[in-house]
């Protein structure tokens, strides 16, 4: 086996030829930005912003040891939703953001906070996440230093470079979409995703 | 870790976009692995921002609900398997499908241990047809089984069946299935009706080398 084993290359050999074309989804904006929480060189943030009556819902890892922005979404979706404002997602790449105690929920009501104040959403409807390195306390302050700048470039065609930007170890962003039509238009449906590594997930 | 971020301009509101997201989790994401390690951020948001121009779904038993709880789990079965692609090192995409289980959380039960198996997994990165190894992981996965029962396929390759090798088994047919990057790996337990389908990659080298080095 070791002799015919081969060597990862920078690309998975299993990776789809092209990213996807990606609709636009009415009232769903993205920007990714520079934070340089682990990696430098490259984006490592990713903010979302949802426009009013926007509906969430969520499905999260049942690990026991689950991170801080973990539990902190799971409490914003655990009673009935006001979508009145809006809504908005903040993701780091780099600072997994678990098993940092007390710091942990600091932290995101930090990340949290900043969004919200800079998006004019109320703190309960910015959700987070967070993913690499496991128990070492989140730098909030370089995020929160650059949401100003995520804030002001908003694009609704911005998805593909978010993508990029939540990605780890990661070879190549993943992105996939679907559309029907139905009573009156059309209604699209756009994923991303990132994953290579500490994959099995359990979630509910 | 993984992390999946959905969004749709459907009108819907959050709670049967609750259950309509609940509905293809098991099939999906709950469904693949590349390494068994069950990440402490998995996280997976769905937003539906209600901008589109069609009508409100609003009955989950409604054609419109059916046609975007199916468009739903493509985008997730998609973006799964997109996750397994990039598995640290993979350079094989796995399908392992289990039927005949006493039920079907046998049937889970016995697919991911066949797909978290090193040893399985270094096998396939060998391009070895080890039935032998597929054995061992349907022995060790608790779920019901008689080894006297199994089949074993590789692709559509009969390799084991019967509590032996099957006589019908070509080691140079078998081994050049294994030259492939798309593996099907089938297991039929012989007991009822259960049944499930998981997705994983091969143990290559390259996780090695990737996790060696990732450290803060």
């Amino acid at each position: 086996v070791a002799k015919t084993t081969k060597k990862a290359k920078a690309v998975s050999p299993l990776a789809p030829e092209s990213f996807p074309e990606l609709p636009v989804i009415a009232g769903a904006e993205f920007a990714a930005g520079a934070a340089g929480v682990k990696y430098q060189g490259r984006t490592d943030v990713m903010l979302v912003r949802l426009a009013a009556g926007t509906a969430i819902a969520g499905a999260f890892t049942k690990s026991s040891t689950r991170a801080a922005s973990i539990l902190d979404c799971q409490a914003k979706l655990s009673g009935k939703q006001e979508t009145g404002q809006g809504a908005a997602i903040i993701v780091n790449s780099g600072n997994a953001n678990a098993f940092t105690g007390k710091n942990g929920q600091e932290s995101v009501d930090k990340v949290t906070g900043g969004v919200a104040s800079a998006l004019s959403i109320p703190r309960d409807r910015v959700f987070s996440s967070s993913t690499g390195v496991i128990g070492e306390p989140l730098p909030a302050e370089r995020i929160t230093a650059v949401i100003g700048q995520l804030a002001g470039k908003l694009d609704a065609g911005g998805a593909a470079d978010a993508a990029q930007a939540i990605m780890t170890t990661d070879t190549f962003p993943k992105g996939a979409t679907a559309s029907f039509e139905a009573e009156g238009g059309t209604i699209n449906i756009v994923g991303i995703a990132k994953g290579s590594g500490m994959i099995a997930p359990d979630m509910a | 870790t993984m992390l999946v971020y959905i969004f749709t301009d459907a009108k819907i509101a959050p709670e049967m976009l609750q259950k309509l997201l609940n509905g293809q989790l098991a099939s999906t994401f709950n469904a693949i692995t590349v390494d068994s390690d069950t990440s402490t951020s998995d996280a997976l948001i769905l937003a539906a921002t209600g901008k589109t121009t069609a009508q409100p779904i609003t009955d989950m038993r409604s054609a419109p609900a059916r046609r975007f709880g199916k468009a739903l789990g493509q985008v997730m079965m998609d973006l799964a398997h997109q996750v397994v692609r990039d598995g640290e090192g993979a350079t094989k995409f796995v399908e392992v499908q289990v039927t005949g289980a006493a039920n079907n959380n046998d049937a889970h039960r016995v697919a991911m241990a066949i797909a978290n198996s090193p040893l399985v997994k270094t096998a396939i990165a060998g391009e070895d047809a080890n039935w032998g190894r597929v054995v061992m992981a349907v022995g060790k996965s608790g779920a019901q089984a008689d080894r006297d029962l199994l089949t074993i396929r590789f692709g559509d390759m009969v390799l084991a069946e019967n509590g032996w090798r099957a006589p019908s088994y070509d080691e140079a047919a078998a081994s050049a299935y294994m030259k492939r990057d798309h593996l099907v790996v089938g297991v039929d337990l012989g007991l009822g009706r259960g049944k499930r389908t998981v997705w994983t990659c091969d143990l290559t080298h390259g996780y090695i080398d990737i996790n060696a080095d990732y450290r803060s």
